[in-house]
């Protein structure tokens, strides 16, 4: 068991328990900073850990990040855990990241779907939905990017449970989507809500669910594209800008669509590297490099997000 | 624990819109069991599918009646999961 942050191997795949380990690992070694929240339990029951960073005050406007909800992504999950350890060790010394957080906090949940991602360590790696049964079927799971309750149950998103892509019964009927919710809209403050996936090397903005453009889609659009140059600055990794809708397809029950709807402006997807040799089955020594290029975009968009209250 | 041993994972480069269409029919295929990691949606960016080992014969002859050029991007889908649960048993010990 990885006993202090300082072994622990950022370059590598690691299983749930492992990365719950290191989490409180990360608290003790920062506890003026990092604290770590259940957010509630997933379908199997498993808790659902959110990394706040906070450096004090009280519902200070902040800053949401999500990875994993398609769980066998696992190098979104890994991105969570360097990015997690990045802010706690660059606070302090990175002049920009200290002053994001003198006024905002940040909140991570570094496994947003844990039953998925056991179930693809253990049972099924190519396994992409949450397990909950699906009542009058076989299949099990919602795909939990489509059971949002924004332009939920439209096009791009499957009525058929044994899809990829199932919907789910109605919006929110994922515990670990309601989970989310229920801590967004308790909060009330968060200005900015950022889904991690892999893989396509895109960063997004909504909507999905309609081509229709956002009301702030010319401003979120510079901002994407200013923080995709920053990515591509590290190793060349050149990923696309656009509208969900405009740039993949139209899919319904997306979590940025939702967080959008909800007031958080300043909401984004990205979907990370793509080497073209692996898909999402990226080597782990892709990890760090993975981490360390989207980190720049990260930063470029919380910076943005300081500047720019509303 | 489910395997998928011969499986191979075929990156298509659409060249028009009706190839797209042609493989949005192949992705409405349920019995083939496909698995889209990426989608077809315009021609600009790649698609990429999981094919079961026993449907390889049948997706290829598709795409090769269509003239819908691909490669293969992933030979052995199993191998490189053996080759990542080792790494992590090793990473692990």
């Amino acid at each position: 068991r990885q006993r202090k942050t300082g072994n622990f191997d950022f370059g590598a795949y690691h299983p749930l328990e492992t990365i719950y380990s290191w989490m409180d690992t990360l608290v003790a070694q920062h506890p003026n900073l990092v604290t770590k929240l259940e957010i509630g339990k997933s379908y199997e029951k498993r808790p659902m850990y959110v990394l706040k960073f906070s450096t004090g005050g009280t519902n200070r406007p902040a800053i949401w990040m999500d990875l994993g909800i398609h769980s066998r992504e696992w190098v979104s999950q890994a991105t969570g855990v360097w990015t997690a350890n990045k802010i706690a060790t660059d606070y302090g010394t990175d002049a920009s990241l200290t002053s994001v957080l003198k006024t905002m906090d940040i909140y991570m949940l570094i496994v947003a779907n844990p039953d998925g991602y056991v179930f693809s360590h253990t049972k099924d790696r190519m396994w992409r939905k949450t397990r909950s049964s699906n009542s009058g079927s076989v299949c099990v799971g919602t795909d939990p990017n489509r059971n949002w309750d924004a332009g939920f149950g439209g096009p791009g998103s499957s009525t058929y449970p044994c899809s990829e892509t199932y919907q789910g019964p109605f919006a929110h009927s994922e515990i670990e989507v309601k989970n989310i919710v229920n801590l967004i809209q308790s909060h009330g403050n968060f200005k900015s809500f950022i889904s991690v996936h892999a893989y396509s090397q895109l960063l997004m903005y909504p909507y999905g669910y309609t081509c229709r453009g956002s009301a702030d889609q010319a401003e979120l659009d510079s901002v994407a594209r200013a923080a995709v140059q920053k990515l591509t600055s590290l190793y060349g990794t050149r990923y696309k800008v656009g509208s969900i809708c405009n740039i993949i397809y139209q899919a319904s029950g997306g979590s940025i669509d939702w967080s959008y709807d909800v007031g958080i402006k300043y909401s984004f997807a990205f979907e990370l590297r793509d080497t073209g040799r692996y898909g999402f089955i990226l080597p782990a020594n892709q990890i760090i490099p993975t981490a360390s290029e989207t980190w720049l975009a990260l930063k470029h968009i919380m910076e943005y997000v300081r500047d720019h209250p509303y | 624990e489910r395997l998928f041993t011969g499986d191979q994972v075929i990156r298509v480069d659409a060249q028009s819109e009706e190839q797209i269409k042609l493989l949005q029919i192949l992705e409405s295929e349920e019995e083939w069991n496909l698995d889209f990691w990426r989608h077809p949606v315009s021609t600009e960016l790649p698609v990429d599918v999981r094919v079961p080992r026993s449907h390889l014969g049948a997706v290829k002859e598709y795409l090769n009646a269509h003239s819908i050029p691909f490669t293969v991007m992933i030979d052995d889908v199993q191998e490189l999961l053996d080759q990542e649960k080792a790494e992590m048993r090793e990473n692990h010990i």
